[in-house]
Order: structure tokens, then sequence, then C-alpha cells
């Protein structure tokens, strides 16, 4: 028996919009502290990787550990159905091959329920090492997702250079170049319009803007991103959701010939 | 030129 109650529904179905145009499907995890999703896109260049902790749910319940292989795309079909404002409801029994999407509204005047088959998902279930990383830069989810748009329009792939004068996001293209610098900053008024850099040691990488701009559908997630690199391992695009958990982004960089 | 790197050469056998 499982039931998930998440009251801040609209969440979900930011979680489902950040992720499923780079993972058509996927085995969501679940256990009694939260559910889990792990999934390589169709290339394996990258991995995206969500925790939505227990705690954050209004009524959670997991009797045993189990795992239902969804399709992202009717997924998102179906929570595109609940109301940005609508409690939404994770329904599963034991051995059935279907789950159900329950959407309240807040004032409980409407309730639909939303029966989805589940798909048997052969998932190659990676581990992931925890890394030292050589910079770790947090600035706001807009900022980069703007700077990472821009520079699409430049080039195919983007240079990113952590040095103590700050971040340096690079391009190149047909047309001409582009570079764009965000020192740090973190006297501002709020602290998620910062731009705080920890380095290690300077790190300069090359990753394809195309991967880049499908993370930042997670944009509305959070209002704040870090990006962690080191030489020789994938950056992480991590945005966080408020005391829930994270999706997380892992992306292989590209090396010159 | 630019080779594009996968990651299951980073996370194989972990």
């Amino acid at each position: 028996m499982l039931e998930l109650r998440l009251v801040q529904g609209s969440l979900l179905k930011k979680v489902l919009e950040s992720i499923k145009d780079l993972v058509n499907d996927a085995n969501f995890d679940f256990s009694s502290s939260g559910f889990s999703l792990q999934s390589m896109d169709s290339s394996h260049v990258a991995l995206v990787a969500l925790l939505l902790k227990s705690e954050g749910f209004e009524h959670y319940r997991c009797d045993r550990n189990t795992s239902m292989g969804m399709n992202l795309g009717n997924m998102s079909k179906m929570l595109k159905c609940a109301g940005n404002d609508d409690i939404i409801t994770i329904k599963g029994d034991d051995g059935s091959d279907t789950v159900t999407f329950m959407f309240e509204s807040p004032t409980q005047d409407k309730i639909a329920d939303f029966e989805m088959k589940l798909m048997d998902i052969d998932s190659e279930h990676l581990g992931i090492p925890e890394a030292e990383y050589h910079a770790i830069v947090k600035m706001p989810s807009a900022e980069f997702a703007r700077i990472c748009k821009d520079l699409a329009s430049i080039g195919d792939t983007v240079v990113i250079s952590v040095t103590k004068e700050g971040v340096k996001f690079s391009t190149r293209g047909d047309i001409g170049t582009a570079n764009i610098v965000l020192r740090q900053n973190t006297t501002v008024d709020k602290p998620e319009d910062a731009t705080v850099i920890e380095m290690n040691e300077p790190v300069s990488m090359t990753f394809a803007l195309r991967y880049m701009n499908s993370f930042t559908k997670a944009t509305p997630l959070s209002n704040t991103v870090t990006i962690s690199m080191s030489p020789d391992l994938p950056v992480v695009v991590e945005y966080k959701i408020a005391e829930m958990g994270y999706v997380r982004f892992y992306l292989a960089p590209k090396m010159e010939e | 030129l630019e080779r594009q790197l996968i990651l299951l050469s980073y996370f194989q056998g972990c």
C-alpha cells in the first residue's frame, strides 16, 4: 500500500516538467523515507537524480519498498490536468500495474482521479560516488537560465571557467563569440540573489548547451542553482526543492580531440 | 574538434 499526499501539488507538476524532456521512462523508487528517481537520457550523456523526502508530504505511507516504472510524458499529461493549487495524492497497491493520481481542489469541491498504466523498465542502477569538487558556484537560477539561453543563440557549447575573479561562461559560433562573467556578489538584499563562488582550484570545462538549457526547465523549482565542477567528472547542476529534496542533473563534459 | 564523453565511463562499476 502506497499513499502520498502532497498539499503543494504544483511542486510535482514542476518536477515533471523539469525532467520529462530529458528522460522518457523511469522507475520511481518508493521507500518509507521518500521517493527517488535516477535515469540517464537515451544518449547516456546526462543523468537526472530526483529525491523527494517523506517529510515534505502531508501524509506519506509506504508499507514496503516498491519501484514503479512510469512513462514521464504520460505522467506529465496526467499531472497537467491538476490545477496549480490542487492537492495531489499518489496511490498504489502492491502488485498492481497502475498508479492513481488524485487531484483535490483547495476548497474540496472538485476531486479527480487519474489512473495511469505502469510499465516494466530495465534500468541500470548507477551508483553516483560522492566527489570533492574544485569549484562550486551558487547563483540565481533565473540568471543561469538566461545565460544558457543567450549563449545558445551564438554557439552550441559553453565553456564554464571558475577562477578567483569569478565564473565565466563563454561560447563561440559562426557569427562570433560571447563571454559572460559573474563575480562573487554577496552584498544583495535577498540571499537568493547572491552569487557565491567556492573555489579550491581553478577549473574550466566544456559542455553542450542543449543539455544545459534542458536542465534550466527546473528553474521554477528553486530560486538558486548550484553548479559543481571538477576536471574529469560530470558537472552537477542542482536545484534544491525547499525542505523536500532536490533535482540534480549530471552532465558529461566535452573534451578536445 | 570536441568529443562528447558519456556518463557510463564515470559511473560504471560503482
